[in-house]
């Protein structure tokens, strides 16, 4: 495991979405992953649509939540996914208005879940690309900016109720610690959210790395776009 | 006397300046004054729950005003949160082969 990667300066991560009033934080992270791994694979850059995995979902109203897994099978059972040209996200759900397209520019092979353990999913994420997660939301309603570590007093790691992508990972200075007279390094995680870039750092946030804070090694998903075994070695950029 | 005539510095905002900075920076007007009553309410626990936060924090972090600070936890999660508990996690992993790679 290399000592840092950020997927950012690959120019493979799409712009920061805005779920706006539409609980499908799942959807946006599932098709955040699919255009990086797209991006990395092909040296192509997708934008997909969301209002598809919405509205051709199997399990009904896609804005009052749902799991990543449940994108990936809509993106497998209709043999991709359309442009988010296309298929604008228009923040709400209607069944009837599924149109499963022709005209898809991105598809996965499958999807996998990883081990539930920081260490695997960082060696993953430096030499397969981002992956997404799902973590405790709690303390990101008031989160402005900075390296979070929790407890799992302090952030239930059982109660995960948001996906996001994970896109790097790195180590700071404590602040704290320097203060303390004992300076040590903060091992984090650098995550994208769904929330408009004026949330957080531009749209990202950070986690502790190495505690599983606020659950985040509880469900590492992540598609794949190649067959393993054809698969072109890829590193992270540090 | 000499100590008297200092710059005291300059004093914190109060509540309300926060607030009024808060609406102009994320662009929110309410209804009515009953309304940003309200609001304002909700903009001062929320800022004592990142309090709260800020001192549980064992890393960096900083908490504190963001584009959410005027909803409730109630109307922040129907937005937000994900209230389905998995039923079923997948076990199995789904396969599907192309007959031509490159190809859906």
């Amino acid at each position: 495991v290399p000592p840092t990667c950020d997927w950012r300066k690959a120019r493979i991560i799409s712009p920061i979405r805005n779920q706006k009033n539409c609980s499908c934080c799942w959807a946006m992270a599932a098709a955040d992953n699919i255009e990086a791994q797209w991006g990395i694979r092909y040296n192509q850059s997708v934008k997909v649509s969301v209002q598809e995995l919405l509205d051709c979902g199997r399990c009904g109203d896609g804005c009052k939540g749902g799991w990543v897994w449940d994108a990936f099978i809509t993106v497998l059972n209709n043999s991709g996914l359309a442009s988010e040209k296309d298929y604008p996200y228009q923040s709400n759900v209607d069944p009837q208005r599924c149109r499963v397209k022709r005209n898809k520019v991105a598809w996965i092979q499958d999807f996998i879940m990883l081990q539930d353990n920081e260490q695997i999913i960082a060696q993953y994420l430096a030499s397969h690309g981002p992956i997404t997660v799902t973590i405790n939301m709690k303390p990101l309603k008031q989160y402005r900016k900075g390296v979070f570590e929790a407890t799992p007093a302090t952030c239930d790691p059982w109660l995960v109720d948001h996906s996001v992508l994970l896109v790097g990972f790195g180590s700071s200075k404590s602040v704290k610690g320097m203060r303390a007279g004992t300076a040590s390094s903060k091992p984090y995680w650098i995550l994208k959210n769904s929330w408009g870039a004026k949330w957080g750092e531009k749209g990202y946030f950070r986690l502790h790395r190495g505690s599983n804070t606020c659950g985040i090694a509880k469900y590492p998903l992540t598609a794949r776009v190649e067959l393993p075994d054809q698969r072109h070695p890829v590193h992270c950029p540090p | 006397g000499f100590l008297g005539a200092q710059d005291p510095g300059p004093r914190p905002l109060e509540l309300k300046e926060v607030f009024a900075l808060f609406q102009i920076q994320y662009n929110r007007s309410y209804s009515s004054p009953a309304e940003h009553a309200r609001r304002l309410d909700i903009f001062a626990h929320n800022l004592a729950q990142a309090q709260r936060l800020q001192e549980e924090d064992l890393g960096t972090a900083e908490f504190g005003v963001t584009p959410f600070s005027d909803l409730t936890d109630e109307e922040f999660s129907q937005v937000y949160k994900q209230p389905k508990v998995p039923g079923e996690v997948p076990r199995m992993v789904r396969k599907v082969r192309s007959l031509k790679q490159g190809k859906p």
